[in-house]
């Protein structure tokens, strides 16, 4: 589903 | 990092930045929601512990360091410096009437049922909501300072502007993160009805005034 496991967002 | 979320967050630093200046040049937080603040810096709280358990970039580190700085600046000149501006009888929204709702959201839909997961989650789902006692006693006061108006305008605008970069980053890398897209969402709607004022009120010069 294209989840990760970090956020790499703001 | 594409171009939709990079103005996002430079839009998003705009309008905390100028929050910032506008509370500390005038020396008065007059009109400004204290308890929006104060969601807002729980908000980067809850979601940048991971400051210290993951590096992603320079930039993510330095803007989310410069974030939480800032947000906490707002709230200590609001409560502490300039508390004798600080208008409490129209910021009366309960913000505990968004937390705790929020809080148990946070525990059932989540990606991990882990802490940094859930309080990640927690401030995705506050994050939403936490404009509403800002727009509620804009609505209470009737107007709001068109520097009031640039802000919110800014801060809307950052997570509008995030929208489309998740629609990018699902067609360009199929990447997509359900619940940061809903609340994101939930969060842009909001803004909707102060967009549409300010668009035809304040960029003609005029001052924003809600229906009360």
């Amino acid at each position: 589903t294209g989840e990760t496991d970090t956020h790499d967002e703001l | 990092m594409n171009v939709f979320r990079l103005v996002g967050d430079l839009s998003h630093l705009l309008a905390i930045i100028m929050l910032l200046k506008k509370i500390w040049s005038s020396r008065s937080c007059a009109g400004i929601s204290g308890k929006s603040q104060l969601l807002f810096a729980l908000v980067f709280t809850t979601r940048y512990l991971d400051l210290f358990t993951s590096f992603i970039s320079v930039y993510n580190t330095s803007m989310k360091v410069i974030y939480i700085l800032c947000a906490y600046a707002t709230v200590y000149l609001i409560y502490v410096k300039f508390k004798a501006t600080y208008d409490h009888n129209h910021d009366t929204f309960r913000a505990e009437f968004l937390v705790v709702p929020v809080g148990g959201l946070a525990f059932l839909v989540n990606h991990d049922f882990t802490p940094l997961e859930i309080l990640w989650t927690f401030s995705i789902y506050l994050e939403s909501v936490a404009i509403m006692p800002q727009l509620f006693m804009i609505s209470k006061t009737g107007e709001a300072e068109s520097i009031t108006s640039h802000y919110l305008f800014c801060l809307g605008g950052y997570r509008a502007l995030y929208i489309i970069n998740w629609l990018y980053r699902f067609y360009s890398e199929g990447f997509f993160d359900l619940i940061a897209i809903v609340a994101g969402c939930v969060q842009t709607i909001l803004y909707c009805d102060f967009f549409y004022l300010y668009i035809t009120k304040v960029i003609y010069g005029q001052k924003l005034s809600l229906p009360a």
